[in-house]
């Protein structure tokens, strides 16, 4: 078995694009 | 990790609690960017070990001080009584908060690091998505400043530095992004603003431009901010804020043209880590889902989401809509626990513990009610909790964003009932 990633150390990423009237969460951005 | 059946998380406990040794990213930290992409800000947390923090406040004070932040944002989005509309109702004006001992409210729990000035000045602001102006501690302190880690900032000191006038309609700006108008020194005509949060925390100062440096290659110039010469209340040894609200004094809006009113942020995964703040588009790591920006009810400055629904592992709960219609939601960078309506609360509390069944329950911790004993464990399965937005976004929460560990002995589902399903 290879770990190639933790999911407890990822974060979530959370984009405001204000001018875009929306609020975007992404799971691999950080 | 995502356990076999798709439906739990399994979660190392030692990963839910805080640690003393701070865990630095190695990237995506200020002053370490390439010229041509988005400035990026070390994020980290106020009380712990990368703020350089001595103590840390308790759980039970932590939960104070979030309830009373709570507070004040309910009272924003109070209904005016007999007419059904909402009201927009800043703090220092017609709400009435009750102070509490030791509560703040206005400071979130984030730090970040920009330069202000020239030659440029480190400064260590909090930043906050509810609120909009950006203020920091200025020299001679004219009255009062409280006690803060950087050097406090000199205006006299910098080359770049200026007074708003009280004609300017820059001056005029200022009512909207903090509820008071704003005043202007007889001696030498500058606009004097005063922001104040619902604890009595506040500020008062001079209404000025500057430089602000976010890295050395992304420089703001003429940023209009607040030079406090009057600072009062619990803002730890932060030098100020950093408002990144959408009136159009926050920052967001000032560097609309530079960044295209975009931002981002990791925040830490605990105390001990450090995330990111970002402006500007661009060099996502991974896929966005995106929901619609409300107008939260009529107080347009928060950031309004629409949840539609909750799932507990798995299984989409059955919570009417008009549960979640009824109060709206806000996301907030400074709020630690979410809250959610009675209602909702208490099916997501009920579904949670039948997933936990395996696991002895212990005592509730401050506003949190549903903890467990894992003195016993190295790892558990929780249920994996998600959520549910306008357009069709689903967001699964990592077991970090579902669980509060204060100790071993008691960890506690980290979500809180409103009181009032209109809140």
């Amino acid at each position: 078995v290879a770990i190639i990633g933790n999911v407890q150390q990822k974060s979530l990423q959370v984009v405001y694009d204000v001018g875009g009237g929306r609020v975007g969460f992404g799971y691999n951005g950080c | 990790k995502v356990a076999p059946d798709g439906h739990h998380l399994t979660v190392e406990l030692a990963a839910l609690l805080p640690s003393a040794a701070c865990s630095r990213r190695s990237a995506k930290v200020t002053g370490v960017k390439k010229e041509d992409s988005s400035p990026s800000l070390e994020v980290v947390h106020r009380h712990g070990p990368c703020a350089g923090a001595s103590k840390a406040p308790s759980e039970a004070e932590i939960f104070v001080r979030d309830q009373a932040r709570v507070d004040l944002i309910h009272s924003k989005f109070s209904e005016e009584s007999g007419s059904g509309s909402v009201q927009r109702i800043r703090p220092s004006k017609a709400t009435k908060i009750p102070a509490k001992s030791g509560a703040t409210i206005g400071s979130g729990n984030y730090i970040v690091s920009v330069g202000l000035g020239t030659p440029k000045k480190e400064l260590s602001l909090i930043f906050d998505t509810g609120s909009d102006l950006t203020w920091t501690q200025c020299e001679p302190c004219a009255r009062y400043c409280y006690s803060q880690k950087d050097p406090v900032f000199a205006p006299s000191k910098s080359t770049s530095y200026s007074n708003i006038s009280c004609s300017s309609p820059s001056c005029s700006q200022l009512e909207s992004g903090t509820g008071n108008e704003p005043g202007c020194s007889s001696a030498t005509k500058s606009c004097i603003y005063g922001i104040q949060y619902g604890d009595q925390s506040f500020s008062v100062g001079y209404f000025a431009k500057e430089t602000l440096s976010l890295s050395s290659y992304d420089v703001i110039e003429n940023f209009l901010f607040g030079c406090g010469q009057n600072n009062r209340g619990l803002f730890g040894s932060a030098a100020g804020l950093l408002g990144l609200g959408q009136d159009k004094i926050s920052i967001v809006k000032q560097t609309a043209q530079k960044y295209g009113q975009i931002f981002s942020y990791c925040l830490p995964k605990t105390a001990s880590s450090t995330g990111y703040l970002t402006f500007g588009g661009g060099g996502n790591g991974g896929a966005l889902k995106y929901t619609p920006i409300t107008k939260a009810h009529g107080v347009a400055n928060f950031y309004g989401l629409d949840v539609v629904g909750i799932k507990v592992g798995g299984t989409q709960l059955p919570i009417s809509s008009s549960v979640f219609s009824t109060s709206g939601a806000i996301i907030d960078s400074g709020t630690v626990i979410t809250r959610l309506p009675p209602a909702a609360y208490d099916a997501l509390k009920s579904a949670f513990q039948k997933g936990m069944t395996a696991y002895p329950k212990a005592p509730e911790l401050s506003i949190l009610d549903t903890c467990y004993d894992l003195s016993k464990y190295t790892s558990v399965d929780v249920p994996k909790v998600s959520f549910l937005f306008k357009g069709g976004t689903e967001l699964d929460l990592d077991a970090i964003g579902i669980l509060y560990g204060a100790s071993p002995e008691q960890v506690c589902l980290a979500f809180a009932g409103n009181q009032d399903p209109r809140s």
